[in-house]
Order: structure tokens, then sequence, then C-alpha cells
């Protein structure tokens, strides 16, 4: 782990009495390389390792008997800052049906997810339905249908619809006359370099008007993730990021470098295949599962 | 004696840039750093920028050179036939999609083809890779949602056997590594292909998803452990992301790259490059 890295740099220091910054330094080389290898984007790292120098050639180190601990107590902290406070609430729209757009990559778990969260919510007392708007992928509408009966949730499908856009619209309209309070759409996975279909999602949502715009993110990505989360936002004003397969090992260092580059915060964790795999985002466990 | 010649702070900082940023890896970055060096120290001037880029295609060209194996995997086989090709992957790389492809260049290749749909776990997989198997125009053997994946593998391989084809894709649920039961399933899956035909499967190819950052290795580590991998194919590199995972997949786990996926047609798998990857990662 990181704390016992540390631990061993300091102990070769610390046979020569008092801390040096190139001490200091050493020690920040250790923090570079456990959030590049967790993942965490290289220019985010930089940013972070100087961000958290100058306390580290503070007293609270140089002084401190045990600096390894302090050292690491830090940098918890500067990514626990980074990651912001856990914020898993949802937004909820003024005049009822909520919207709730689910976007992203290819294969990081939308539909999946999209389920998950209608569990959720229809635990928690909503009134909740599923639009299948991924009309390109083979059996993406059968999928989202099979799970929405799973949960007991009614799946509002155009599958012969010309466009998304035509899907959402004869949905909404079911929806409404459903009494549906919560509406849940499901996306194509899509490249944030193609342009057509960048420009079809940006539609859908001017159509939807989303009082949620939630970027889907596999927990493994690596160094893209700054890349794919900046374009979407810029795109579609995201309002939150949901990290899936956060059930595996990967350290998940894609959640600092999209938080920390877009500003948006990480709302959900799918942990899990299951519909119940869904958990509120605790900042303070993915910090330490980045630092290993 | 040597002019010990060292890169630049500017040049080392754009080498670690590109080699960090496309996912290669501190450990592999560090080493080919190290060998950039080694062949710039006895410059008689500094090297520009280009020189550079020009020496560093070459190292990453040089570093995966275990591609291959794609032509004879589309040709009919030699051996005893059906040849079996398992596909395994994490959750959403890109094996259902990736086998409708590599069918469809198989029956290119002059093959009969049967898809075996072994993924009984998640919702329409099986409706899915039909659709896959009906666009490649090859024959499809599925099993019931909830049922049984190695029986599906069992049914799949004999009638195989029976109808005389040459080539038997199986498709299986994703799965995470960390999952034991579900790698149990995987070992079982193998064992019960290995009973039907005498032998065990021809192929095993490991679907990674190009985003995938150093987990990677991981995935192709315990994926080998329970289905012996003998290949990789690298999906999504239609996207941003470099895919320099398989810098250290080539280097320390010896595994051979035999496609990338670029896009999501049925035509869009094409046989490893090793120059093309190195182009687009380095520029
Ligand atoms: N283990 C695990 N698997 C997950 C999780 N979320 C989704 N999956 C799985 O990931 C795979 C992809 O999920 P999908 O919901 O189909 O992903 P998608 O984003 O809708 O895919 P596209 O529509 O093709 O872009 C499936 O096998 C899911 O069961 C998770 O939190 N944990
Ligand atoms: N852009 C792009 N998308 C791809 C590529 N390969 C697969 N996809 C897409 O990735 C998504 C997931 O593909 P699947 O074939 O369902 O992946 P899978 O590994 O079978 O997923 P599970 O069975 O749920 O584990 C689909 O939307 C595919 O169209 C590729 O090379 N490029
Ligand atoms: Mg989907
Ligand atoms: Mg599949």
């Amino acid at each position: 782990s990181l704390a016992e890295k540390l631990e061993s740099v300091f102990k070769k220091l610390k046979t020569r009495g008092k801390l040096s910054e190139a001490d200091i330094d050493a020690s920040l080389r250790e923090i570079k390389l456990a959030l590049l290898e967790a993942d965490v984007n290289f220019k985010v790292v930089k940013n972070f390792i100087s961000d958290i120098r100058e306390r580290a050639l503070g007293a609270e180190v140089m002084e401190s008997l045990t600096p390894a601990q302090q050292v690491v107590k830090i940098v918890h902290a500067g990514l626990t800052d980074l990651l912001g406070k856990s914020r898993s609430s949802l937004a909820r729209a003024s005049i009822p049906p909520t919207r709730i757009l689910l976007v992203g990559l290819q294969g990081s778990g939308k539909t999946t997810t999209c389920a998950k969260l209608a569990k959720e919510l229809k635990e928690k007392g909503s009134r909740v339905c599923l639009v299948p708007a991924d009309l390109s992928r083979p059996a993406a509408v059968d999928q989202l249908v099979t799970l929405g009966k799973k949960i007991d949730v009614p799946v509002f499908a155009f599958p012969e619809s010309s466009s998304s856009l035509e899907a959402y619209a004869k949905a909404s309209l079911e929806a409404g006359r459903a009494g549906c309070d919560t509406v849940l759409i499901d996306t194509a996975g899509r490249l944030h370099v193609d342009e057509d279909l960048m420009k079809e999602v940006a539609a859908l949502a001017r159509a939807a008007a989303p009082q949620e715009t939630i970027l889907v993110v596999d927990a493994m990505t690596g160094q893209d993730a700054v890349n794919v989360a900046r374009a979407f936002h810029e795109r579609l004003t995201l309002t939150g990021i949901i990290l899936t397969k956060l059930d595996g090992d990967a350290r998940g260092g894609a959640a600092l470098s999209m938080r920390s580059v877009t500003g948006v915060p990480v709302k959900y964790a799918g942990v899990g295949e299951g519909l119940d795999g869904l958990e509120p985002f605790h900042p303070e466990r993915i910090a330490s599962r980045i630092l290993g | 004696f040597g002019l010990g010649r060292t890169l630049q702070a500017a040049d080392m900082e754009s080498l670690e840039e590109i080699l960090i940023g496309s996912d290669v890896g501190v450990a592999s970055s560090e080493r080919i750093i190290k060998d950039l060096e080694k062949a710039i120290s006895a410059l008689p001037s500094p090297p520009t920028q280009d020189f550079l880029a020009d020496l560093l295609r070459e190292e990453i060209t040089a570093l995966l050179s275990a591609a291959g194996g794609h032509q004879v995997l589309e040709s009919p086989p030699e051996g005893s036939r059906p040849r079996v090709v398992l596909v395994v992957g994490v959750n959403g790389s890109g094996k259902t999609t990736t086998i409708g492809k590599l069918a469809a260049r198989m029956v290119k290749g002059g093959q009969k083809v049967l898809i075996a749909g072994a993924d009984t776990y998640r919702a329409a997989a099986i409706g899915q890779l039909e659709i896959w198997a009906r666009r490649a125009g090859v024959d499809f053997v599925g099993g019931v949602e909830g049922g049984d994946p190695a029986s599906v593998v069992h049914d799949a391989l004999s009638a195989a056997m029976a109808k005389g084809v040459d080539t038997v894709i199986i498709d299986t649920a994703g799965r995470l590594h960390t999952k034991i039961p579900l790698m149990k399933e995987l070992e079982k899956i193998v064992r019960v292909a290995g009973k039907v035909t005498g032998r065990p499967p021809d192929s095993v190819l490991l679907v990674l998803d190009a985003t995938t950052g150093q987990n990677a290795l991981v995935q192709a580590r315990e994926f080998s452990r329970s289905a012996a991998v003998s290949g990789i194919i690298l999906t999504k590199m239609d996207g941003t992301a470099k895919g320099g995972i398989l810098i250290p997949l080539s280097t320390e786990l010896g595994l051979p790259i035999l496609y990338v996926g670029l896009g999501e047609g049925i035509g869009d798998l094409v046989p490893f490059s090793p120059e093309e990857f190195a182009k687009g990662m380095v520029g």
C-alpha cells in the first residue's frame, strides 16, 4: 500500500536526522506512482502533487515523529476534497415528470444502471417508467424491457421509431398517460468523437430537458476518462456521473480525473450485475481505494 | 568513449506524457524511455522532436511484434474439426459484437461457422448474439436464459461435430475476474468443451476494451489462469483511448494480439498491425 511505501521511504531518510525538501520530493514521487497506477490522469496527478507539496513541506510533516503517516493523511484529505462531498441526491422536476437521461461510451453499463436506478427510485416511492431510446444495438430494447419486467416497472418501447427522438416523444406521451412522475431514459453507447451521435444525443437532451444528465462510466477506464467526461460535459452539461463495475478490482482513478477536470459529482457506484447493485458514491472509500 | 547524451527535460516530459497518457503504465514507460536514452547516448548532436518520435514508433513496433495468427483462424482448420474458439472477457468489453465480426471474416475465409450462445445470464444476451449470427450468415445454437452455459457448449459442439462445421465460436457471459464462482464456471466451460471434442479449446480469445487502464493486466493474468488465453482482441480503438496497455501485455505476458475492433459494424474488425498501433499512439 502507499502507506507502507512511504514508511519505507521515510525510514531510510529519518536515519539521517532532520527531513529535507528532497526527502519530501522522494515521498511525492511514490504518491505520483501510486496515483498513476490507479489510473488517475497524468495531468491531474501533476496538479495534485504540486497542490499538496506546499502542505507536505509544512511543520506538520517536517517536525513529525511519524512523517509517513502525516503525508498519507494529507494525500487522503486532498483526494477526498477533490472528489467532493458525497452527493447522491437526484434533482426533481418542479412539475412532474422528472426526467433522467443516461449517456456514455459503449458497454459502460447504462442499460443495467437505468434499471437499477428505476428499482431504487420505485422503492423510495416514485412512480417510475423506463424509456429505451437505444434503437441501434441489437436487442437493446429487449434488454431494457426484460429488466423492467424483473422490477415491475413499465417500459414504453417504440423500437420501430425512425429515431431516438421519435421513440422518446412517443414514450413521453405514454408516460404522461400512465401517471409516471419519473422517467428514466436509456440511450445508445456512443463515442464522444462521433459527431453524428453526439448531435443525436444533444437533440434528445434538448427535447427531453432532463433534470439529470448522467454520464455512466466504467470504473476500469484509464487515462481516456478525462477526454470522455470533458466532451460529454461540454456538449450536454452533465449533472452527475455513475461509476460502474466497482465490484471489480480496478482502482477507479478515473473518478478523480473526471471530477477534477469537469467538477461534475459522482453520484452513484455500480457494484454488481444484479439490479440491487447500486449504492451512493462514497468519496472517502474511493480515495482509500485509489491509494491502495 | 560514448558521448553519454541524455534526454532533455522537455523531451523526457513529452515522452512520459505520450506513454503514460496512452495507458502504457509506469513500468513499461520507464523501460521504453531508458531504451531511447541508450539509443541517443552516442549521438553527436541533440535529437530533434521528429527523430525522437521515429525512435519511439520503432521501439513500440518492436515491442509488439508478437502479433498475427489471424490468418490461421480465418482459414478452415488444418487439423481436427471443429476448431473451437472460446471468447472471454469482463462485462461490456465487446465479446458478442466481436464474435459477429469474426464469424463474418471466417465465412469470407471459406469456413462453415457455428456460433454458440453460452451467455445464459444477461438479459437479451441470446437475442443479441442471434441477430449477429444472422448478419454473419452462420448457424446459431443458443441456450435458454437462466440455463447452464456448459450445457449450451455441450449441445453446440455436438451439433457442430455432426454437421461438419469448420469453426465453433463460443460466446460467454461477461464476468469480473474477482468473482471466483464465475471464474469457476469458466473453467467448467473449458472442461466441458474438452470432454466433447477430446481436446482443449483451440483458441481462447480475451476481448479487452481499449479504454481500460492498468486493470487490463490483472484481467489478462486472471483469465489466463482459468482459461489459458491464447490471444487478445482489443476493441473500441475507434475512440480516443490509445490502448497502450498492449505493451505490458505483450512484454510481460507474451500474449499475441490478433485483432482490433474499430466500430460497431460487422466489418469493423481488422488484423492487428504494430506499425499502425505505434503511429496511432505517437502520431
Ligand atoms: N459486475 C458488474 N457488471 C455490470 C455493472 N453494471 C453493468 N454491468 C454489466 O456490464 C455489461 C454492460 O452493461 P450494459 O448495461 O449492457 O451497458 P451499456 O452501457 O448499456 O452498453 P451499450 O448500450 O452497448 O453502450 C453487462 O454485462 C452488465 O451486466 C456493475 O456495476 N457491476
Ligand atoms: N465503437 C465501438 N464499439 C464497440 C466495439 N466493439 C463493441 N462495441 C460496442 O460495445 C458495446 C458492448 O458490446 P457487447 O458485444 O455487448 O459486449 P459484451 O462483452 O458481449 O458485453 P457483455 O456480454 O454484457 O459482457 C456495444 O454497444 C457494441 O456495439 C468497437 O470496436 N468499437
Ligand atoms: Mg445499453
Ligand atoms: Mg455479450
